[in-house]
């Protein structure tokens, strides 16, 4: 089965997301 | 600020302590729990039921075929050049003795190179295992592949040093692999001080005999399981981020910290999620392994179970090296992942855990790597941890409770995250 690639996401973006659980 | 209201509910607020008196009163009411015994499925159905109460989701157990090695009494005794009671546990799958016993001359070594470049003195002999101890994984493979050593010269039985870094004459059980091309012949381990003493009375040519008694036996395979429990995801219940531990132990010791802590600290993970009135996005899965002991096969059958939707599974992580102090988190999977997962470990600076190491995972975890799902294990100030591992010293007295709920505020804080993430983790 083939598996979940992203290759469009934006890593700046997510780490951004995870800031704000700070 | 989820992170910080996670970290300090775990370690201020009213979850302070939880952890370690959870584990206190599981081990205090069941102590060790061997594959194979009634005593760990009525640990199994303590915990079902103690998961169900705190509210969880999807509280089951999935049933997984263990082996079932039964040790039965055992003595190794020493006849010459003195009577002495060696200090011994005989080793996981070890066949027994004859009723009488095994007695014969022994020969000591101290590595397998030894052993081959002695040979010709093996035949009919006991032969003891004085290896140094150098690290658990290199030193591991003594008890392992002791016994098939020993067989394919000719030796009777085997003696291991005990696999630790440090013994007040303590012996340490562990599984340990034979060959079906060689003959099984009964193997266990000896204290390190009764290694070193046979090695110097073998340094100083004196002859040295053993009476090795061993009832151990192997019965039929039996039914345990793995127990299971969830906080269900709001937006895609049916990807998950799954923490562990394993619930099954030695049949000595309590199995507090090998590995109560990893499985008790997993189910903290969801526990404080749910304490908190969280609901992460995608769903958060504890699962307590079964059979971890005697070779990971409550993990691998899960896995055999579940692959199918290892698409699914954004991450996985396995907490078996201890509940000490913890001080960060070890990951394996792509460099974009690994950069995500740093970010989350960041965040960790409130309990002093922001060490973030690419590395390996446990066994438990592993086989989902070949399905490129993510993976990663708790960094924890274990270096006394051989001192206790599968011996009488694995009590509760090994576990601190403010170190257990750092470690919980760690596992609750990465879990939840990557939990809640708009997308799940990138693959390779």
């Amino acid at each position: 089965k083939s598996l979940l690639k992203r290759p469009n996401y934006d890593l700046q973006k997510i780490k951004e997301e995870i800031a704000s659980y700070k | 600020d989820v992170a910080n209201k996670i970290m300090d509910f775990v370690v201020n607020g009213s979850a302070k302590g939880q952890t370690y008196n959870r584990l206190a009163l599981f081990t205090d009411t069941f102590g060790n729990r061997l594959v194979g015994t009634q005593n760990l499925e009525n640990s199994i159905d303590f915990m079902l039921d103690q998961l169900k109460k705190d509210g969880l989701d999807n509280v089951h157990g999935e049933n997984v075929t263990v082996p079932n090695w039964v040790r039965g009494n055992e003595s190794a005794m020493l006849l010459e050049p003195r009577r002495y009671n060696l200090i011994m546990l005989g080793l996981g799958s070890s066949v027994g003795t004859p009723p009488e016993g095994i007695t014969a001359e022994a020969i000591v070594v101290s590595s397998f190179d030894e052993l081959t470049n002695r040979s010709s003195e093996v035949p009919g002999k006991i032969v003891v295992f004085n290896q140094p101890w150098v690290s658990y994984p290199v030193s591991v493979a003594y008890r392992d592949f002791a016994a098939v050593h020993t067989a394919q010269l000719g030796g009777v039985a085997s003696l291991v040093r005990s696999i630790a870094g440090f013994s007040i004459h303590s012996p340490h059980t562990g599984w340990q692999d034979y060959s079906d091309k060689v003959k099984k012949i009964p193997t266990a381990c000896i204290a390190v001080e009764d290694a070193e003493m046979l090695a110097r009375m073998a340094a100083r040519g004196t002859k040295i005999v053993i009476q090795l008694k061993m009832q151990a036996k192997t019965l039929p395979q039996s039914i345990s399981r793995n127990t299971v429990a969830e906080v269900a995801g709001s937006v895609h219940p049916e990807q998950v981020v799954l923490v562990s531990g394993h619930l099954d132990s030695w049949d000595v010791g309590q199995g507090a910290m090998d590995d109560g802590g990893g499985a008790f600290i997993s189910w903290q993970a969801l526990s404080v999620v749910r304490q908190l009135g969280l609901r992460p996005k995608r769903t958060m899965r504890m699962v307590m392994w079964t059979g971890e002991e005697v070779g990971g096969v409550g993990s691998l059958q899960y896995y055999q179970r579940h692959k199918a939707n290892a698409s699914n599974y954004d991450l996985v992580m396995e907490s078996d090296m201890g509940t000490f102090t913890p001080y960060g988190i070890e990951m394996r999977g792509s460099n974009d992942t690994l950069e995500i997962l740093k970010s989350i470990v960041e965040l960790l600076g409130p309990v002093n855990a922001t060490t973030f190491r690419k590395g390996e995972d446990g066994l438990d975890v592993s086989y989902w790597e070949k399905d490129g799902v993510p993976g990663g294990s708790l960094l924890n100030h274990n270096e006394h941890y051989f001192w206790f591992h599968h011996s009488d010293g694995d009590t509760m007295s090994v576990q601190d409770p403010h170190s257990m709920d750092l470690c919980a505020a760690v596992w609750t804080v990465v879990s939840y995250i990557v939990a809640d993430l708009d997308n799940m983790l990138p693959r390779n």
